[in-house]
């Protein structure tokens, strides 16, 4: 494990903390794309099936163990949570995030590594994470004025998988046959998804005005 | 130790 990619775990973590916050603390989840959420929660429901078949290291597992456990807790208090169901912008959250996944699972069907269940389900998660974003991108883009813990959350997101693609670049270059063209791909495309994002919310911080996107 | 046969990052 290298610096760039505890630092990527670590923002990942920092992220959904934000979003437990929120959520647990707060009883709001307004501005907060249950699609996204979803979306995720089916990620790391495919990807993390190996949690019964290999073992990596105690780090490799308690971390998946915390990714699913918070991934459902926070699709079941937007769901079903008394009080926070009625903060979720149910009207403005209206992506088809279905349209999502079956082109994932077809492509995932088509290009993989292995050909066996839990690579192609692996696969899978990889692809549809890259896209998992969109839902909450629009929403955010719908409601304009984003609020401070939101636009937090969606940038730790944002900086985890950048720290990933310089983890990938520093394991290239001081491992030897280390190469993953599926992920890194499937990477770089979710990671470009932030870039306007990105651009918005660091011009907000710097005049240190409330984030908000374009119409 | 090859790591393309197991998944090791998350």
């Amino acid at each position: 494990m290298n610096i760039f990619r505890l630092a990527g775990d670590m923002s990942h973590l920092f992220s959904i903390l934000l979003l437990l916050l929120k959520i647990h603390t707060i009883k709001s989840c307004a501005g907060v794309s249950l699609k996204t959420q979803e979306l995720y929660a089916l990620v790391f429901a495919t990807r993390y099936l190996d949690i019964f078949t290999g073992y990596i290291s105690l780090y490799n597992t308690l971390m998946k163990m915390f990714f699913l456990w918070s991934s459902f807790t926070i699709v079941w208090y937007m769901r079903y949570h008394n009080v926070v169901r009625r903060s979720y912008d149910k009207d403005q959250d209206t992506f088809r995030h279905y349209f999502l996944i079956l082109p994932c699972f077809i492509l995932a069907l088509l290009v993989h590594e292995k050909f066996t269940f839990l690579e192609v389900l692996w696969t899978f998660s990889l692809y549809l994470e890259a896209v998992a974003i969109l839902p909450q991108l629009v929403l955010l883009q719908r409601t304009r004025n984003v609020d401070n813990l939101t636009g937090h959350y969606v940038f730790f997101l944002g900086a985890y998988r950048s720290f990933y693609i310089l983890n990938w670049i520093y394991r290239y270059f001081t491992e030897q046959n280390y190469y993953k063209w599926i992920t890194w791909i499937s990477g770089l495309v979710q990671t470009a998804l932030y870039a306007d994002f990105f651009y918005y919310y660091v011009k907000s911080w710097r005049n240190s005005e409330r984030l908000q996107l374009p119409a | 130790q090859k790591s393309e046969e197991k998944h090791d990052e998350l």
